[in-house]
């Protein structure tokens, strides 16, 4: 699963 | 979503509208290096590919969205549109110097080993040294028109605001980035000394020239 290092960031 | 984040964000917009509203009003792409816009364009590219693998929020989606449509309308603004304006003489940099050493270390350095997750650590490395190229080419002309320093103070400050964010992050939530936080401090770094020309001269209402 991408995104596991939760970039919910811009 | 904190105050930092949110006017670190509206600053990282208003520096991409600036840069797109000078080019189009003055007809001209004069004294703006191609090639940090080149690197910016790859920089959200690279970045934002998670637009087609998750959904965080519309505000997210849509400013992603926003940043890379801007990122290609200044490119074909530099390179096509506006192309004879372009001064390609003074801007020199060797991009390969930051791609090489930034490919690679995104390959050594990365949170997962996985090719959407190096490619994002690729965009943060490539995002804090982009500038180069175009910081280069002030130092060789040595003057910026004004509009482009405003452009330069609020990507700067853009960075910068983020670092706060990243504070209030870590007090409040616990959450920190490593390779986001080093990688903003070294590009926040990169922006001191002009920084420091801006407000000791721009806001002083005096053009950006550098001592021959």
């Amino acid at each position: 699963e991408y995104n596991v290092y939760g970039h919910d960031e811009l | 979503m904190n105050v930092f984040r949110l006017t670190g964000d509206l600053s990282h917009l208003a520096a991409i509208i600036i840069l797109l509203l000078k080019i189009w009003k003055t007809r001209s792409c004069a004294g703006i290096s191609g090639k940090s816009q080149i690197l910016f364009a790859v920089v959200f590219t690279s970045r934002y590919l998670d637009l087609l693998t998750s959904f965080i929020s519309l505000y997210n989606t849509s400013m992603k969205v926003i940043y890379i449509g801007c990122a290609y309308a200044t490119l074909y603004f530099v390179y096509m549109k506006f192309k004879a304006t372009y001064d390609g003489n003074h801007d020199t940099f060797r991009v390969e110097f930051l791609l090489v050493p930034v490919g690679g270390l995104s390959f050594l350095v990365n949170h997962d080993f996985s090719p959407l997750e190096i490619l994002w650590t690729f965009s943060i490395y490539l995002e804090s040294v982009a500038i180069l190229p175009q910081l280069f080419m002030i130092s060789k002309t040595g003057e910026a028109e004004t509009i482009t320093t405003h452009y330069l103070f609020f990507l700067g400050l853009y960075r910068a605001l983020y670092l706060f964010n990243w504070i209030w992050r870590f007090y409040f939530e616990g959450f920190f980035d490593m390779i986001a936080i080093v990688a903003g401090l070294v590009q926040t770094i990169l922006y001191c000394d002009f920084f420091y020309l801006y407000i000791t001269k721009v806001l002083k209402g005096k053009k950006l020239s550098l001592p021959a």
